[in-house]
């Protein structure tokens, strides 16, 4: 699976990771 | 707590004894927010019980380009009851610990 990192200039970290089909809901 | 769109939860297991816990948080509807998100990725990250607000960690997300600035209320706001939920809980559960 695919992550990306983004650190913002405070220094808090952020993992961006794909959400799975089961966790979004159907419009 | 009010169905915001979007979506918090712990990324990690709860013990009630570290002050930073991992949340994520991703986008259910997107439909309820103002401005486009980023995409459909959840965002994981660490939050200070002690420390933060959940305002600071959604300006950052604002500032790191997740989410719109007019957006900044509901990201806030979903974070705030996720992180009320998580007290709430470890004063039940570990009262003693708190």
């Amino acid at each position: 699976s695919s992550l990306t990192q983004v650190v913002h200039s405070a220094g808090r970290r952020f993992i961006v990771s794909p959400v799975p089909e089961s966790r979004l809901r159907e419009s | 707590a009010e169905d915001t769109g979007v979506r918090v939860e712990l990324a990690e297991e709860d013990h009630g004894r570290k002050s930073t816990i991992a949340l994520r948080l991703w986008v259910e509807d997107p439909k309820k927010l103002k401005g486009k998100p980023k995409d459909n990725g959840a965002i994981e990250f660490t939050f200070d019980l002690e420390r933060e607000t959940p305002d600071d960690v959604a300006q950052e997300m604002i500032d790191s380009g997740f989410f719109h600035e007019s957006d900044m209320k509901i990201v806030a706001k979903s974070i705030r009851d996720r992180v009320a939920l998580i007290q709430w809980r470890r004063e039940r559960i570990w009262p003693v610990l708190q």
